[in-house]
């Protein structure tokens, strides 16, 4: 078994939602899938040192709820944040 | 399901019943308000691209509001976007069609400069990383053999006794290394990998893997017999990470091997019109051994080209 000690380390875990999910009414596997280019790249954004990654964690949440969905996880790297999310 | 934020975009892809299109009015207050971007023009917003799409939904009565049919949705797309145009990509009246919204690029937000004749610089001739690809895999009736890796016997709802290990992480970080899902790229070193996947219970998969901090690849897979399904999309650049060892139709190979799917399709988006990438899976015909391919549909969408194949098991 993998131990989560030899994954690089993940930013964030919520571990009461990782518990208690439970996928068993999941049904619909086909995805929404919604792209929103603000710029067209990061170097186009307006010099003002804020770009979509300096939005909170917690406004993520506030915005995922929207959708009805939750954040498992997130990693950071130097040029994005990934979220893992429920359903 | 998954969210990737960059600095200048973000890629949401979400899974069953959830609601996608509803975050948008709070999603552009919010850019408003925290990073004072205004795309506001006449009463709609202009960012720079927005697309959406999705196959059709196996189940579109069971799904929430506006997401039940694909009207509802551009139209309500429509409320906010003034320049957005609506396709159905495939055969109309079977259920593997998809479809895609997409608007025209607000080209005030490029940043590109003018020459000093007043001309614009070709999109092709710019610098590589104004290029753009996504590869995007949507495959049904899993091979039940390959469908059962994506089953766990853990339960839902057992007591947090570790601080430092999740058990559905590890569990899906082992589903990854099982199948081999980290083995999609042959990436080169130097590249750097990271993975964050789960693996739902009592069935279920999703993972999202960055490579070289900035590309991704996600998937997602219901395995559940009579309804299975799985996805794979990807902005690697594949020649760049495989070292020029690889092309996007050995990667397609290596999705199959994993999944064996009875049916998929695969859109492939460029925004340069000599993509190499984009050629070679438009040339593809009868490369694909035990599949068939039905559908084969090119559209120039502004400055992208898509590519939509429809492929069946022999």
């Amino acid at each position: 078994t993998v131990s989560l000690n030899a994954i690089p380390s993940p930013s964030y875990i919520d571990r009461e939602l990782s518990a208690n999910l439970d996928s068993t009414d999941a049904f619909e596997g086909p995805e929404k899938l919604l792209e929103i280019w603000f710029y067209k790249n990061s170097s186009c954004v307006p010099d003002n040192a804020k770009t979509l990654r300096s939005i909170d964690f917690s406004t993520w949440v506030r915005l995922l709820q929207l959708v009805k969905c939750q954040v498992l996880s997130m990693k950071q790297t130097e040029k994005m944040n990934a979220f893992l999310l429920s359903e | 399901s998954s969210l990737f934020v960059f600095d200048h975009k973000l890629t949401l892809k979400t899974c069953g019943t959830t609601t996608t299109l509803f975050c948008l009015e709070e999603l552009f207050r919010v850019v408003k308000e925290h990073l004072d971007w205004n795309f506001c023009q006449k009463g709609k917003v202009n960012p720079y691209k927005v697309f959406y799409s999705r196959r059709c939904f196996m189940f579109p009565k069971k799904q929430q509001g506006i997401h039940q049919n694909w009207d509802d949705e551009t139209q309500y797309l429509n409320k906010f976007f003034s320049n957005g145009k609506s396709y159905l990509v495939g055969r109309l009246g079977q259920a593997n069609h998809w479809s895609l919204y997409v608007t025209e690029t607000n080209r005030d937000l490029d940043g590109q400069d003018e020459n000093f004749d007043g001309s614009e610089e070709d999109d092709d001739e710019n610098d590589d990383d104004d290029d753009d690809e996504t590869l995007e895999m949507l495959m049904t009736g899993l091979t039940p053999s390959r469908a059962s890796q994506f089953v766990t016997t853990r339960e839902p709802g057992q007591p947090v006794e570790s601080d430092t290990d999740d058990e559905g992480h590890v569990l899906g970080a082992q589903v990854t290394e099982d199948t081999q899902l980290d083995r999609i790229y042959d990436n080169v070193e130097g590249v750097s990998f990271q993975q964050d996947a789960f693996a739902f219970t009592p069935c279920g998969y999703s993972a999202n893997v960055v490579m070289d901090q900035e590309y991704y690849y996600t998937l997602h897979v219901t395995p559940e017999d009579g309804w299975s399904y799985a996805s794979f999309e990807s902005n690697v650049p594949v020649t760049k990470v495989s070292g020029g060892t690889q092309d996007n139709i050995a990667v397609m190979e290596r999705v199959l091997q994993v999944f064996g799917p009875s049916d998929f399709c695969l859109t492939f988006f460029s925004r340069r019109s000599h993509n190499d990438n984009f050629a070679k899976l438009k040339k593809l015909t009868d490369r694909v051994s035990n599949y068939t391919r039905k559908d084969k549909i090119v559209y120039q969408l502004d400055d992208y080209h898509l590519l939509y194949l429809r492929f069946e098991r022999n």
